[in-house]
């Protein structure tokens, strides 16, 4: 989902 | 050699009903600063993050860093079998399979331990990025709680908009709507009653009432939550832990309703 791709791009790049 | 013992026991079986309905299962970081642990949810919308400091701690001890995986269903199974006011005591050997929990009566005249297996865990590594928030709301636990379950019955979502005069939490579906509005509390016998909104700019965002539900387990922890908003990254829901920790769940705004 949009939510869940939201969530790895925020976490997983910081 | 790890060894982590808690006089208050009851706080790691509150932190398991906290976690346990997000997390399958979860590595507990072990280092000589404390506990942590950050893993993303089952689903991969929401993420916990938990910190345990050694100060918290009646004795800590950890040697060498340790990676214990640990299956939650498991773990839980073995913490209710502590009593509330047992005093719990994790330890494990360096590189050790297992992770052994020891529970003393406060009189001492019992005292049983649990060996569990540990589970290799291949999880990623997570970055939680430094964020100034928008709006950061403070109110009684027990009352977000409440606001979340009753909501909970009009739709999937539960709009969260706050303003300088305070929070609105909102939903709406089938069977029609609902608002339910705080306002900043002037003054209160008890800080944990109060409702403070520190806002830069005004945020409404809106999340799945689901997360928010299982979010509150961790009501017990602590009589009061924070919430922080800004727009476009994932709202914080923290209960404090005493003065052991915190428990952040990070949650994504729904995109595209």
């Amino acid at each position: 989902s949009k939510e869940q791709q939201f969530m790895k791009v925020y976490f997983y790049n910081p | 050699m790890f060894e982590a013992r808690l006089v208050q026991g009851a706080l790691l079986k509150k932190v398991m009903e906290a976690i346990k309905e997000l997390l399958n299962e979860a590595s507990f970081d072990c280092a000589h600063s404390g506990i942590l642990l950050q893993a993303m949810d089952n689903s991969h919308v929401s993420l916990v993050s938990l910190n345990l400091r050694r100060e918290g701690f009646d004795k800590y001890r950890c040697d060498r860093n340790l990676v214990m995986g640990m299956n939650l269903s498991s773990m839980s199974k073995i913490l209710k079998c502590a009593s509330n006011d047992d005093i719990i005591t994790m330890k494990a050997q360096d590189n050790a399979d297992t992770v052994t929990f020891v529970f003393e009566s406060p009189k001492q005249e019992k005292i049983s331990d649990y060996e569990m297996k540990l589970t290799n865990l291949d999880q990623d590594h997570l970055g939680i990025p430094e964020t100034e928030y928008s709006c950061v709301i403070k109110l009684p636990s027990a009352e977000f709680a409440r606001i979340c379950r009753d909501l909970s019955q009009f739709g999937e979502s539960i709009v969260i908009s706050c303003t300088k005069e305070g929070v609105k939490f909102s939903a709406a579906g089938d069977i029609g709507t609902a608002n339910i509005k705080l306002a900043q509390t002037a003054t209160v016998d008890k800080e944990e009653d109060a409702v403070m909104v520190d806002m830069q700019e005004p945020v409404t965002l809106t999340f799945a009432c689901k997360y928010l539900n299982m979010f509150t387990k961790a009501t017990p922890l602590s009589p009061q939550v924070c919430l922080s908003m800004s727009p476009d990254v994932p709202l914080v829901v923290e209960y404090k832990i005493e003065d052991i920790g915190h428990i952040r769940y990070y949650l994504a705004p729904r995109i595209g309703d």
